[in-house]
């Protein structure tokens, strides 16, 4: 366990042991993966402000390269890694929502992940109006220019598939048929990186040594 | 509008759309 490991420099995690080897036991991460992610977390959270905590500035650097803006998506992800709801993303925060990311996590928390991603306003369905929105996003972020007539066409091709009880909102049991059908939606809700944590940051070893 | 001259985003899905964006691919953490 992190533990036994003994650093030469002074010691300044800002996340106890125990607590490390509490979320190893509700994640899907072992305790020296979790090393790993406390660096990359370290490092988005001391990007503008070091205090421990992602900003959602800090959050949209990450994913934009710039702090500034508006975006609906950023939003989104920010709310749902912000389990507490205190508009920061502590350390345990971001290990939990990743949980979700790991590429042996279960599909069916992936769904649910999705789901409330793009439920905007949490009413418990995906609505029209809210699909809407998030396309035009999309499109805004892209820079793509989309005639009305087209988007509607979008829109309401998407609703025939995905909404199956033509309520003209789209429930989870509607959803996860609709993602069952097309996999390739739930791509970005695997991070094959998450597999080797601890290679992608080696800076993991420069941190820890294993005493003699 | 002709069948012929459909515009190349009909036939995609608004969440294929949707899921381009950004800030829904995480990957970015782990990228310079």
């Amino acid at each position: 366990g992190c533990c036994s490991h003994r650093s030469r420099r002074p010691i300044n995690r800002g996340f106890a042991c125990g607590n490390m080897s509490h979320l190893a036991d509700e994640t899907r991460f072992t305790v020296n993966e979790l090393e790993a992610l406390y660096e990359l977390f370290k490092k988005l959270s001391s990007s503008i402000i070091d205090d421990g905590s992602i900003h959602k500035e800090e959050l949209q650097l990450a994913l934009l390269q710039t702090p500034q803006g508006e975006n609906l998506f950023l939003d989104r992800v920010f709310d749902l890694f912000d389990e507490k709801k205190n508009g920061v993303i502590e350390f345990d925060e971001f290990v939990h929502a990743l949980n979700v990311f790991h590429p042996y996590a279960p599909i069916d928390d992936k769904i649910d992940f999705a789901f409330r991603l793009y439920d905007l306003r949490q009413t418990g369905f995906i609505e029209r109006e809210e699909v809407k929105q998030m396309v035009i996003a999309i499109l805004m972020e892209s820079d793509v220019k989309l005639p009305d007539d087209i988007l509607e066409e979008i829109i309401e091709k998407t609703f025939a598939d995905a909404d199956a009880d033509k309520d003209g909102k789209i429930n989870k049991e509607e959803w996860k048929v609709f993602v069952l059908r097309h996999p390739s939606l739930l791509k970005n809700m695997t991070l094959p990186y998450l597999k080797d944590v601890t290679t992608v940051f080696p800076s993991y070893i420069f941190h820890t040594e294993v005493e003699d | 509008r002709s069948p012929d001259a459909q515009h190349p985003y009909t036939h995609i899905n608004a969440f294929q759309l949707i899921g381009m964006s950004s800030c829904l691919d995480l990957s970015g953490f782990f990228e310079k």
